[in-house]
């Protein structure tokens, strides 16, 4: 038996929000400590790695370990039939065929129960993220709206955009054939709120280039989270953090743009 | 020029 209840059925919708636009379908890796998703696009140019731990649910119970394959075009039909005060509740049997969706109202006057047919994938699992963290050359926190903001605006320039960081700050640029765009945001030296300040750790500069197709997937995270964390090094990829709430995180990785 | 990288060239995937 599986079981898994959030009261705030909208944490869900955001993360569907969050990976359909990457993924088409992906396997939910349930265990004792929550749920887990590690999926690449097509291109095997991105990774989403979804964490939701257990202890962030309201009630929390798996009897045996699941991998469950989802549509996630079917989820998110099913997550847009939840009302936005809704508490939402999975739940399958131990060799599920089916994963159900429940929405309570507030009041619980009105229960909806949805049932949605697994697909069998096939298990490419990705065991990737379990090694240590990596330390990175540079750590920049900045809000996530402004991320959204500068993707959003370069992207007109240009097919990619260049990441700069140094102690100073964090720079992104993008040119293209009608000109060129260049947005410096600098370290925050005492922002009023904690979500507005941009924050940068530094231990040598970096420089990488990332295409934009995939960062405007990635901003679609942001309203999870006031900040994204970028972790950057020279030449490997960019991990592009979001929390989500007190129950878990979701982290995009993403190639850079390599020279020939 | 620069050409999009794929994370298999930076991880080994199981």
């Amino acid at each position: 038996m599986f079981e898994a209840r959030l009261v705030q059925s909208a944490i869900l919708k955001k993360v569907l929000d969050a990976i359909k636009d990457l993924l088409t379908e992906a396997t939910f890796e349930c265990s004792d400590s929550g749920i887990q998703v590690q999926a690449m696009d097509n291109a095997h140019v991105s990774l989403v790695s979804l964490n939701l731990r257990s202890d962030g649910f309201d009630k929390y119970r798996c009897d045996r370990n699941l991998s469950m394959g989802m549509s996630i075009a079917s989820m998110t039909k099913i997550l847009r039939c939840a009302g936005a005060e809704d508490t939402v509740t999975l739940r399958a049997v131990d060799n599920p065929e089916n994963i159900m969706f429940i929405f309570e109202s507030p009041n619980k006057e009105k229960l909806a129960e949805y049932e949605m047919k697994l697909i069998n994938m096939d298990q490419e699992h990705l065991g990737i993220i379990k090694t240590k963290e990596t330390s990175y050359s540079c750590v920049v926190k900045m809000p996530s709206q402004e991320f959204s903001r500068i993707c959003r605006d370069l992207s007109q320039f240009g097919e990619s955009i260049t990441f700069a960081c140094s102690k100073e700050g964090i720079k992104f640029s993008a040119s293209g054939d009608f000109g060129q765009a260049t947005v410096k945001l600098a370290q925050t030296a005492d922002a009023d709120k904690e979500e507005e300040a941009v924050l940068v750790t530094m231990q040598e500069p970096v420089k990488l280039t990332f295409s934009c197709r995939y960062l405007n997937c990635f901003v679609k995270a942001g309203p999870l989270c006031a900040q994204v964390q970028l972790s950057m090094s020279n030449d490997v990829p960019l991990v592009c953090e979001y929390k989500i709430g007190d129950i878990g995180h979701i982290r995009y990785y993403l190639a850079p743009k390599i020279d020939d | 020029t620069s050409t999009q990288g794929r994370l298999d060239t930076f991880f080994k995937v199981l």
